[in-house]
């Protein structure tokens, strides 16, 4: 009688079927649930509900809840689609499925130009790309005069705003990104390709369900 | 030589984008 509903398992609320989400992203349905693990890690690091708040993001990415970053702070926002203020199962999934190795370039170049449109205007402004700049100088503990920060930002803007109206569009990211490929590098996570590997215990965890 | 660095490669260092770190038990 009990058997019945022993299989129930906790799941956060905004959990997806694994079937659903391996199907709209480049992982299978084992990376899902693999995912699923790394997932109730990271959103139970502080606040036990289900689904990974910013503290527990950064937690994650600087093993400090209390550290701010400019660009922390433009990923999480990016992954929370709901704009709620959480990142739920199925938002990371998605996101993190844009950092997979075999994810379509256009879909990185995207996100990578909509993570430096810091105010969401549809272009990269030549303030944000200083705002940026400035960041991670701070970040860094490196000091550069206003002057090379200056010349740094110029001469990117030259060479990617080919339009010459001060903003970079996504036609111009588009055009540049392909003359410098190493730009969106840090669109790519090789581990997303043995996420298995990462995390076992997913299988544990399906061997807990099938047996009922 | 800082002058001649692109802006968005030298952005693209930040510890804030470097997602890996997330897999890191």
């Amino acid at each position: 009688m009990g058997c019945v509903y022993s299989k129930k398992v906790r799941r956060s609320p905004g959990y997806e079927e694994p079937a659903l989400l391996a199907s709209e992203t480049p992982f299978t349905v084992s990376e899902v649930e693999a995912l699923y693990e790394l997932f109730k890690k990271l959103s139970s690091s502080i606040i036990n509900d289900g689904l990974i708040h910013k503290e527990e993001f950064q937690l994650a990415l600087f093993k400090n809840s209390n550290r701010r970053n400019l660009f922390a702070d433009r990923v999480f926002d990016l992954f929370d689609v709901k704009r709620n203020g959480v990142i739920e199962f199925g938002e990371f999934v998605r996101s993190l499925g844009i950092f997979h190795p075999n994810a379509p370039i256009a879909d990185k170049v995207a996100f990578a130009f909509k993570l430096y449109d810091l105010r969401q205007t549809g272009y990269i402004e030549r303030e944000e790309l200083k705002e940026m700049v400035l960041a991670l100088l701070n970040e860094s503990d490196l000091t550069l005069s206003e002057d090379v920060v200056e010349t740094i930002v110029n001469k990117t803007f030259n060479e990617a705003d080919s339009n010459g109206d001060g903003r970079i569009d996504p036609e111009e990211w588009k055009e540049f990104v392909s003359r410098n490929p190493s730009l969106i590098k840090n669109m790519t996570l090789p581990y997303l390709k043995d996420i298995t590997i990462a995390f076992p215990s997913f299988v544990l965890n399906s061997e807990v369900e099938d047996a009922d | 030589r800082p002058v001649t660095m692109n802006a968005f490669e030298l952005i693209s260092t930040s510890q804030g984008l470097n997602l890996s770190t997330l897999f890191e038990k």
